[in-house]
C-alpha cells in the first residue's frame, strides 16, 4: 500500500491547505525549531485513527485545530487526508487508490470518509488492521518512544513485539 | 498463542543479535532473553547489551547514543519480521555521533527497498542520504507551509 | 523567607522575559506567574510562552527546539540572579536547528566572561565556538582516554 | 574560584589516570557516541559531593569503579580530585589551590581529602556552601532536567529558583 499523499488543512499549525506527496524511498522533512514538522506526523497518526490525545501531544480534540495567529484567525475545521494505492484490494478493485479523510468541527462533530463517502472511525480502523498499519507502532519513532524501549514503560519492549507476531 | 510469542520472540532474538551487530560493529554483542520462561503469557523481556570490550550492564547504563541505537536495534528487528508499508523517524538521529548516523542511515536505505521512509531531521548527513526533501517554514508568523528544497543547496 | 522568595521570583522573572526574547526574537514573549500568590511558602510556578504570532498555550504543546530554548531561558535567567563558579552543559543543543544553536553559544560566549563553561557537544557550530576542546576516544575498547584536539582539523 | 584541573582514575570508564586542565572561558568536550564524555560529568558531579547514585546514572557505589574490559581487569579503587584557586579563600589564605579528593574502594570503603588530608564528606558539602557549586544546581544542565522543567517534575521550578534566594 504505496503512500501517494498527505493533505492537511487547519490541523495544528498549517492553516492553509498543505499537499505532501510522496515517491518511492526516503521523504526527508526538514526546518528550524517550532516550524511544524512534528505536526505533519501528528497529522499522520491522527488521519490513521489515533485516538489518545496524549500521543497528538494535546489536551483536548480543540487543540488540534489552527488556533489563530497575529494575522489569522482560528479554523472552525481540521481534515486531514492520507491517500495511497490500493495494491492490497483494502477497498475493491475498481478503485486504484484510497483515500482516508478525518475531520473534526470546533463544535465538536467529527466525520471520518473513505473515497470520499462518509464511513465510522471503526471503519478506518478496520480498514488498516493487518496492514502494519497503526499508531502504538514499531515503525513511527521518536525519542520518548527509545526512553520507553530503555526502561521498558509498561511492558513496551513485549507490546512491540507482540504486533509482528 | 503462547507458541507463537516464542517463536516471534526467537526470530526477534535473532534479528536484534544481527542488527545490533550492524549498527555497533562486528565485535559489540547483545541478547535478549524472556525474564520469566515459564510463563509465557505474562513474561517481560529483558535486553543485555555488551559493546565491544566492556563488560556488559544493565543497558540503563550505556550512553545517550547507545541507548538511541540499541532501542533503534529492537524496533527494526521486529520491522526486519513484518515489514510496515511505511516507517516513521521523528529526529531519531540527534543522540547520534557522525559514525552512527551513516551507520543508521545506512541501515534505513537498505530497509526502503521494501517501506516507504518519511525521516525528520536537522542533521546534515542523514539530509544527504534522502530521495526527496520537504523543507517546512513559517515565513507567516504561526503558519506552516511547504517549501520545495534544492538539495544542491545543503552542500 | 517568603519575602525573599517573591523578591527573587521577580528578578527572574524579568530576567525570563529577557532571555527568553534574546533566544527566539524580540516578537516573542513568555511570562512566570505564581500559581498560588495567596500562599508563597507553597505555591508553584507556571511558564506561559507565546513565539510570535502562536496564540499562548500550554508549553507542553512547544516543539522538541522550542522547549529547549524555553527551559534554558529559565536556567539562564536564574543564573542571571547568582552566576555559580563555573556552568556544566551536556548535550543541551542537540535538539536546537542551526539558527537556535548560535544563539545559544552566542549568550553562553557572553556568560563565560563571569564563569567557566563546560560543554559536550557532538555539534560543529558548538564546536566553533568554544576556546579550547578536549576529544575522548575508546582507542583500547572499554577504556576511555584523553586526546588534545587540533581547532583547524574540524574546520 | 577559578577551576584548574580535574583528575579521574578507576572512575567508571577512565581506567588510566586521566588529567583534564580548565582554563578560562569554554571547555568543549566532544567525541564518538559512548567514549566517555558524560562519564567525566558524572565523576565531577561525585566529587563535589553527590549523594543520589541514581543522578551518577549508577545502581550502586561499586557500579562507579572501573569494571573491566576484554585487555583489562577492574579496578579496585575510584578516585577523583578538583583543583582550583582558592580565590574566595574557602581554605585559610596560605593555600593558593584547593584540591578536593573523593576515593571509594570496592570493599566499600570511602575516604575524602580536602588538600591531601583526610576529611569527612560533610567538610566537602560545607566547603561548597554558599559557592554556587551544588550538584541538582541550575548550573548543570542536560536534556533531562529541560524534560524537568516543562513538566515542573517534582516542582523543579521552584526548587531551581530557591538556589538563587
Ligand atoms: N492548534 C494549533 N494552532 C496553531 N499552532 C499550533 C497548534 N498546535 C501546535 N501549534 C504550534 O506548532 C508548533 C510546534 O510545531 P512542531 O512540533 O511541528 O515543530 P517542529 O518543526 O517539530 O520543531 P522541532 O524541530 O523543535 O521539533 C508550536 O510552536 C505550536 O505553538
Ligand atoms: N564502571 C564502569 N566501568 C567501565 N565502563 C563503564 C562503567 N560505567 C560506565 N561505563 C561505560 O561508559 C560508557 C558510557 O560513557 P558516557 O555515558 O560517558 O558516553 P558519552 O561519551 O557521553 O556518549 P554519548 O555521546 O552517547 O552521550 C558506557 O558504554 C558504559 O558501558
Ligand atoms: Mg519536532
Ligand atoms: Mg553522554
Amino acid at each position: 500500500m504505496r503512500l501517494k499523499s498527505l493533505e492537511i488543512k487547519g490541523f495544528k499549525s498549517f492553516a492553509d491547505k498543505t499537499v505532501v506527496s510522496f515517491d518511492e524511498g526516503i521523504t526527508g522533512i526538514i526546518g528550524p525549531n517550532g516550524c511544524g514538522k512534528s505536526n505533519i506526523i501528528d497529522s499522520i497518526r491522527w488521519v490513521i485513527g489515533e485516538q489518545k490525545i496524549s500521543a497528538l501531544r494535546s489536551e483536548n480534540l480543540d487543540a488540534l485545530v489552527f488556533n489563530g495567529s497575529k494575522t489569522r484567525s482560528p479554523s472552525g475545521l481540521a481534515e486531514v487526508s492520507l491517500t495511497f494505492e490500493n495494491t492490497r484490494n483494502l477497498l475493491p478493485t475498481e478503485f486504484s487508490t484510497v483515500t482516508v479523510t478525518r475531520r473534526f468541527y470546533k463544535n465538536g462533530e467529527s466525520e471520518y470518509r473513505l473515497n470520499d463517502v462518509q464511513c465510522r472511525l471503526k471503519d478506518i480502523h478496520n480498514l488498516f488492521l493487518d496492514t502494519g498499519v497503526s499508531n502504538d507502532s514499531y515503525a513511527i519513532i521518536e525519542l520518548g518512544m527509545v526512553d520507553d524501549i530503555i526502561k521498558d514503560k509498561e511492558n513496551s519492549r513485549r507490546r512491540m513485539l507482540e504486533q509482528a507476531a | 498463542a503462547n507458541q507463537q510469542f516464542l517463536e516471534t520472540f526467537n526470530k526477534v532474538r535473532e534479528n536484534f543479535q544481527m542488527v545490533f551487530k550492524a549498527l555497533f560493529t562486528e565485535e559489540d554483542t547483545a541478547d535478549m532473553i524472556l525474564d520469566n520462561p515459564e510463563n509465557l503469557a505474562e513474561t517481560g523481556i529483558d535486553i543485555v547489551a555488551k559493546p565491544k570490550g566492556k563488560r556488559p550492564s544493565s543497558i540503563s547504563q550505556l550512553s545517550g547514543g547507545e541507548k538511541t541505537l540499541t532501542a533503534t536495534a529492537l524496533l527494526f528487528a521486529i520491522y526486519l519480521i513484518k515489514p510496515a508499508p511505511f516507517c516513521i523517524l521523528d529526529e531519531v538521529d540527534a543522540p547520534l555521533d557522525d559514525a552512527n548516523v551513516g551507520k543508521f542511515t545506512q541501515m534505513i536505505q537498505k530497509f526502503s527497498e521494501n517501506s516507504q521512509f518519511i525521516i525528520v531531521t536537522h542533521n546534515k548527513m542523514t539530509m544527504s542520504c534522502v530521495d526527496v526533501i520537504y523543507g517546512v517554514t513559517m515565513q507567516e508568523p504561526g503558519v506552516s507551509k511547504l517549501v520545495p528544497v534544492d538539495f544542491r543547496s545543503l552542500n
